[in-house]
């Protein structure tokens, strides 16, 4: 499920900044 | 000290809603009554106030414009590497070399630039449910899950405080648009906001206020009914905590209303309805319109949705 959601995940995982969306 | 325990819940998730959440419906109805002083919206009714919305929103960002002038200008890679940043706009994608786009592309420009708001919005409301106590200590499949089918129907019922029959708020409340303009535009974009009004409004007669929307949010995302979920107790019995203080905090905010708890939990059986109907429709627009992109962290959560 994580591989499919890879964007989802990493937002989880505070990994995603607003700027990489 | 049970209640006192859901009180401070209901203030733990309201104050998350303010952190992660810009425009409030406090802020909203405040905008849509015209009670922000010289701060009116601008009202977009048609093709040509669209054009000009457009570039009420372009002069209000110059910065952000110019952070992304290729991207302005450029084809559908760079209509993709767009998507960035809550302040892009509400439009400004495809644009030709002269500045002005192909009318017949309008509606997926400005489609384009709602996926784009969309997008930060499910970033919102990702922080919002990892505020949630107990979410974050599920197992990550799971988060990922209640995620993916909750965001939609979550943002569904947060178009409701910028909606009246007459319209919705965009771009942060910084622009109106008429529900007659969304009705005109071509088929099927003309349909899809329709579904989203009759909701709202009849949404909006529960008269839920910013504090009571937390509470019902969290409960939204904690559903253990979501289709490949692999630990459904732990989701249960943080959702019914959730329940508890939310039924506590509408006996307590809105006492004259006996039956609200009822009438609110009634209401995510049609918001199912209208999520998946939302979701066939993106499904049915990417097969028949070539020139469409979608988001790509949209394309995560729609797919095999339902």
């Amino acid at each position: 499920l994580k591989d499919k959601h890879k964007i989802l995940h990493q937002l989880l995982q505070n990994s995603t900044s607003p700027v990489d969306l | 000290p049970e209640a006192a325990d859901l009180r401070a819940l209901s203030r733990h998730l309201y104050e998350a809603y303010l952190k992660n959440f810009p425009l409030t419906k406090v802020k909203a109805r405040a905008i849509l009554s015209g009670k922000t002083g010289d701060n009116v919206p601008f009202v977009i009714h048609d093709m040509k106030s669209l054009m000009e919305g457009e570039q009420f929103i372009n002069c209000k960002q110059i910065p952000i414009q110019e952070q992304h002038s290729s991207a302005l200008t450029a084809g559908l890679e760079e209509i993709i590497g767009a998507y960035q940043g809550p302040e892009y706009g509400f439009l400004g994608m495809g644009m030709n070399v002269s500045g002005q786009p192909p009318p017949d592309a309008l509606e997926l420009r400005f489609f384009h630039s709602c996926q784009s708001r969309s997008a930060e919005a499910v970033r919102e409301v990702t922080e919002f449910a990892k505020s949630i106590p107990g979410f974050i200590d599920l197992d990550l499949n799971d988060q990922v899950t209640l995620l993916k089918y909750g965001v939609i129907e979550v943002l569904t019922i947060m178009m409701a405080p910028l909606m009246n029959k007459d319209g919705t708020l965009i771009s942060y409340g910084q622009i109106f648009m008429t529900r007659e303009f969304l009705k005109s535009l071509r088929k099927p974009f003309g349909q899809m906001m329709e579904p989203k009004f009759d909701f709202s409004v009849k949404f909006n007669i529960l008269e839920l206020d910013d504090s009571d929307m937390a509470l019902f949010l969290a409960v939204i995302i904690l559903s253990g009914d979501r289709p490949g979920l692999l630990n459904v107790k732990p989701i249960e019995q943080l959702q019914e905590t959730v329940l508890h203080s939310l039924e506590l905090q509408l006996k307590l905010n809105h006492p004259d209303c006996l039956q609200l708890f009822a009438k609110l939990l009634q209401k995510m059986t049609d918001l199912r309805q209208i999520v998946t109907d939302h979701v066939h429709l993106i499904q049915l627009l990417k097969k028949t319109e070539v020139d469409m992109c979608l988001h790509p962290l949209l394309q995560e959560i729609m797919k095999d949705l339902y």
